[in-house]
């Protein structure tokens, strides 16, 4: 199962993951 | 061999040489091939100038959607379902915890015995506290691998690194911002609310115009028609299963603390503006982009979900699709494979605009369920809409694009949706 997340936020947004990063609930994944 | 190898003349003639050159021209034309179709990926669109969504990948995926992926995965559902013997529990589970890498520490039962089936262990809750949530502004909402991640570009997303498939399939949002919307739609059975292509589908068997439906007036018509569910967020369902719950509802009614706190987070008042989700396509302001990401989850890994942000569900798309392994095996190589499985797009707004999670279902974790949604039933079984509409492997499924939309503007009174705390557990994956 996958999920997919589609957002909008400002264009300062940075992911703080890599591709193939294990990731866990609440773990996270970006901000500005 | 030797002797014959040293001494024998070699001779050419014309013939070979023609074929090598025809053999080189071959394969310099299928490079550039390759290279152009990387370039520029191939989108059809059909009459109405919207995407046809096809099965797209080497003969091995289409071998696999020549497969009935749906029957096997509801009997693989049935089979996880039969309640285990108690002697042979712990010792089962430890076996699949061993193969698939779960942590059974985190478990909320340290006695296995009380998980019944495989099912319900694969749907273990876990113990308080094992996973704080961060502060950041967007979290995990899942144990997984991050398999993607950027921004969406010309309303494509990126699956794979070249291969990528429309943002309006995904979400279902029409082709143009500027499609008209004043449908009038009537449904027969408020279960079986399907509409075709861009339009909409709401239940309780009343005509809606879509302009009622989506525009500020629909919030006070469902809220008045519909009565509450009772949800039990702790046991999944079973196929089949029914309830009298019309429209989605939470178990209890949210309180105005909790809405509050949602509403202080998503940075929004009471009397918000939806205009960003109450359309049928997200209008980005011009500060702002559309970001995705993609986090697979495998057998081993814990299959509820949380919310990611804190942020309002308006309202919900079912996509009844098939139900294709989405391993990053399968992601690299099927296209459109997240356009066409069976998905439920959870469509509404945070404090920057726009926000949505994509629950998307496989061939072994077929049955996606909401806690704050009982009416939502997926990987059911479907003669409707027989015809496929040239998806390709799709037999007897609706045409892909088509989705029944539930909307959750009665959930909350104060925000219009169903308001969602970071980290809060939103629903799950099951077996089958």
């Amino acid at each position: 199962s996958t999920i997919v997340l589609v957002f909008e936020a400002p264009k300062e947004f940075v992911f703080d993951v890599h591709a193939g990063q294990r990731v866990r609930v609440g773990q996270r994944l970006g901000d500005l | 061999l030797a002797h014959a190898w040293r001494t024998t003349p070699t001779k050419w003639y014309p013939l070979p040489l023609i074929v090598g050159a025809l053999l080189l021209v071959a394969i310099n034309f299928r490079k550039q091939q390759r290279r152009h179709s990387k370039d520029e990926p191939h989108v059809q669109l059909d009459d109405n100038g919207r995407e046809v969504i096809r099965l797209k990948g080497p003969w091995s995926v289409h071998v696999l959607g020549a497969l009935p992926l749906r029957n096997m995965s509801r009997l693989w559902g049935y089979l996880n379902s039969l309640e285990l013997p108690v002697w042979f529990r712990p010792t089962g589970f430890r076996i699949y915890a061993f193969i698939f890498g779960c942590n059974l520490e985190e478990a909320e039962f340290d006695d296995l015995t009380r998980y019944k089936s495989l099912g319900d262990f694969f749907y273990r809750r876990l113990k308080d506290g094992v996973r704080p949530i961060d502060t950041a502004l967007l979290v995990s909402p899942a144990d997984g691998k991050v398999l993607h991640f950027g921004t969406v570009q010309g309303m494509r997303v990126e699956q794979v690194k070249g291969m990528s498939y429309s943002l309006d399939a995904l979400l279902g949002s029409p082709a143009s911002p500027s499609t008209p919307t004043s449908q009038t739609i009537s449904f027969e059975n408020r279960d079986h609310a399907i509409v075709h292509d861009r339009e909409f589908a709401n239940v309780n068997g009343i005509e809606y115009s879509l302009n009622q439906l989506i525009g500020a007036s629909s919030a006070s018509k469902s809220n008045q028609e519909t009565p509450p569910g009772t949800p039990d967020d702790s046991q999944p369902r079973k196929h089949g299963e029914q309830t009298d719950a019309s429209i989605p509802h939470p178990d209890t009614p949210p309180s105005l603390s909790h809405d509050a706190s949602v509403a202080a987070s998503v940075g929004l008042r009471p009397s918000l503006d939806r205009s960003s989700t109450t359309s049928t396509s997200p209008q980005i302001k011009p500060q702002n982009r559309l970001f995705f990401a993609v986090i697979y989850l495998a057998p081993g890994d814990y299959h509820r979900f949380h919310s990611p942000s804190a942020w309002v569900v308006e309202k919900r798309r079912h996509f009844v699709g098939e139900l294709f392994s989405v391993s990053p095996y399968m992601a690299a190589r099927l296209g459109n494979l997240f356009v066409l499985n069976e998905r439920v797009a959870l469509l509404g707004r945070w404090r920057h605009g726009f926000f949505s999670t994509v629950p998307v279902g496989a061939t072994n974790v077929g049955s996606i369920l909401l806690n704050f949604d009982r009416e939502l039933r997926t990987n059911e079984r479907t003669t409707r809409g027989a015809g496929g509409g040239g998806g390709g492997g799709r037999r007897g499924l609706p045409p892909p694009g088509t989705f029944t939309e539930a909307v959750y503007s009665n959930a909350s009174a104060v925000l219009g949706g169903q308001p969602l705390k970071a980290g809060e557990e939103m629903g799950g994956f099951c077996l089958g």
